[in-house]
């Protein structure tokens, strides 16, 4: 059996070992709770949201 | 026929034989072996040799005569496999009627062993009797005397005294013509790579024959083959053009390299036992043998040829100790834990047969002529089983075959509580047993399940390293009602389950359960070999339920559980409109169809 789950674009970092792994074909064991990424949109704070300013 | 009357252009008397009965070609085909073996050896044999030993045996198990009424099967042991009859009625008579066609090699198995069972729905099935027949020793006999009979009566013995007699067993041997051998293995291979059905091979479908076959020949070369092959130049190669390519190409340079069914390597140059090997293979493969088989022992009789297509093979098999030795094969896994490559061994036999049937056009063709409906069969069959209160038996069995790989200290309930394999299938672990990554921050996501991973930031990603199914797509993954396009572009987390994992699956993030789609399907592998065939689309043709989580981190996330062979059943514990934190069970896979 298998999961699979599918993130919008741009809303997860993925943990750089698994996306490392997967690129060489090679599967990763791993267990229930491990950490599998971060937001993006946490990843990104302190960033401005340009969209959101306004010039003065 | 085209083929064998080739094979010994020399002998002019042969031809002449064409007419004559099939048991006299075959003694003439031994006659020539064994001609071709005095002069070149000078010397004399007054009986069959071992090399004469070759050709399709048909035997049939036509009935029995037991001391005591019940309802009956029995098995046919030949080498490494075995076949089963049906069950009969209730009586001390069974009829079966059953026929199997077997290779006989000159470095081949020779006595076939035939096991009469009783069989009883709440136990398991008891040996009654056995017998064994020698085939040399019979076919020799049968070919020095003109007037042999077909039919033979046998004693059956009991496991537990071989002195005792304790009932009888009919059987009938005979030698298939080793020339409609051959026409019906050129008409075979011909009617299913022949996709348009005409009748005819065109260069493309000539092609994808030739890859089957293993061969690896450049496009110009087989253009070149088809060229040869198509005498008349018409465009196209018949049944007879096709015979005659066999005939001739294999003996200058093998055509065929690998048994596109089960995968062997074909490395004797006999054209005559690469024919007879397919043959047989294709047999088995569609299902038009009256007895069933591709069993190693008669013990796993009891279940489908199928189970070689599947990882879940090891299931049926923990207790023969298939995944070890030379045979095996590897699939290579990084742990996480321990930041070690480890190998996960699986049985050379499954592994070919799987890419032979899940990496070949051909193979999938196979599993258009019912295939598909056999493997829902056998998966609702066996999750039947392991909801039986019998089933739990197994467990034990089960834990010592996994011992390196299953931490019974973790499990939440003593092993008395299981009731069913099934209930053991999907055992709760103890609180703590998987810490949970930054419990308190909702923007880290955490892994669903025990598992083997694979991420990619792009579907293009996960195309270019992991899914070469031709037809995989978001879109079709999750279906056009739910699939958006920010989905489309998104980042794809695939969770792959073994045999010996924990079954239960969590939420890899916190949010809101919005809704589950129900996709029906079929219950293909999910084995790496699967999802790595450009021919098969296991992702968007198996049995899927796609839920969707509404989270603040993450925006929405679709969680597919996806069924395989014997592991169709997926239930969910959370319904629409929970909320889910990240870590929480969020349901379970287990047997069932």
């Amino acid at each position: 059996s298998t999961v699979i789950c599918v993130f919008e674009k741009d809303a997860i970092e993925i943990d750089e070992d698994l996306l490392a792994n997967s690129a060489r074909s090679l599967e990763t064991l791993v267990y229930v709770g491990m950490k599998l990424g971060v937001s993006k949109k946490q990843a990104n704070v302190g960033l401005p949201n340009l969209q959101n300013c306004v010039l003065q | 026929g085209q083929g064998s009357s080739r094979e010994d252009s020399s002998s002019a008397s042969e031809s002449s034989s064409a007419s004559s009965s099939r048991r006299s070609r075959m003694k003439q085909r031994l006659h020539r072996r064994r001609h071709r073996s005095r002069s070149n050896s000078s010397s004399h044999h007054k009986h069959l040799a071992a090399e004469d030993f070759v050709g399709i045996a048909l035997l049939s198990l036509l009935r029995a005569e037991m001391k005591f009424k019940d309802k009956w099967l029995a098995c046919l042991s030949f080498g490494e496999q075995t076949f089963r009859t049906h069950t009969s009625d209730q009586t001390d008579k069974p009829v079966w009627n059953a026929e199997k066609k077997l290779l006989l090699d000159k470095n081949g198995p020779r006595v076939a062993r035939i096991s009469v069972f009783e069989t009883n729905k709440m136990h398991k099935n008891t040996l009654i009797g056995y017998c064994e027949i020698d085939l040399l020793e019979f076919l020799t006999r049968e070919l020095e005397s003109d007037s042999s009979p077909e039919c033979e009566t046998l004693n059956l013995l009991d496991p537990s005294s071989p002195d005792k007699v304790v009932g009888e067993i009919s059987v009938s041997i005979s030698v298939e013509d080793p020339i409609e051998t051959e026409k019906s293995f050129a008409r075979r291979i011909l009617s299913i790579v022949d996709y348009n059905e005409d009748g005819h091979l065109s260069l493309s479908e000539f092609s994808d024959l030739i890859t089957a076959f293993g061969n690896q020949v450049a496009a110009n070369k087989k253009e070149e083959m088809f060229k040869a092959a198509d005498k008349n130049g018409d465009g196209v190669v018949s049944m007879d053009e096709l015979a005659d390519l066999l005939a001739i190409q294999q003996e200058k340079e093998p055509l065929i390299n690998c048994c596109p069914v089960c995968g062997e390597t074909l490395e004797v140059p006999d054209k005559l036992n690469h024919m007879i090997h397919l043959s047989l293979c294709f047999d088995e493969g569609t299902g038009k043998q009256v007895m069933t088989g591709g069993f190693l022992t008669d013990k796993q009789a009891n279940y489908g040829w199928m189970f070689k297509l599947s990882e879940w093979a090891h299931f049926s098999s923990y207790d023969v100790g298939l995944n070890s030795g030379s045979s095996g094969s590897h699939i290579l896994v990084f742990d996480r834990r321990t930041k070690r490559l480890v190998e996960e061994l699986i049985d050379g036999k499954i592994a070919l047969s799987m890419r032979a049937i899940y990496q070949s056009k051909l193979g999938l063709g196979l599993m258009d002529t019912g295939a598909k409906e056999l493997l829902q069969s056998i998966s609702e069959k066996q999750g039947r089983k392991m909801n039986s209160v019998e089933s739990a038996k197994d467990i034990p069995t089960f834990i010592e075959f996994f011992k390196d790989q299953l931490n019974l200290a973790e499990v939440k309930h003593p092993l008395e509580h299981f009731k069913t394999f099934n209930q053991f299938f999907v055992r709760e672990l103890k609180p703590g047993a998987r810490p949970v990554a930054c419990p308190e921050r909702d923007d880290v996501a955490v892994c669903g399940a025990d598992c083997r991973l694979t991420a990619f930031r792009s579907v293009d990603d996960s195309l270019r390293f992991w899914i070469k199914g031709r037809k995989f797509s978001v879109q079709g993954l999750l279906g056009k009602d739910i699939c958006s396009s920010t989905f489309i572009d998104g980042t794809l987390v695939i969770f792959r389950l073994a045999p010996q994992d924990y079954h239960r699956f969590h939420s890899p993030v916190s949010g809101t359960v919005e809704q589950f789609v129900k996709v029906p399907g079929c219950l293909y592998t999910v084995n790496p070999i699967a999802v790595n065939s450009k021919y098969c689309n296991v992702f968007t043709e198996n049995k899927r339920v796609v839920s969707i989580i509404s989270t603040a981190e993450f925006g929405k996330v679709a969680f597919v559980a996806i069924g395989a062979t014997m592991v169709g059943s997926i239930t969910f514990l959370k319904k629409e409109g929970d909320h889910v934190k990240k870590g929480d069970e969020f349901g379970y896979f287990s047997f069932g169809g």
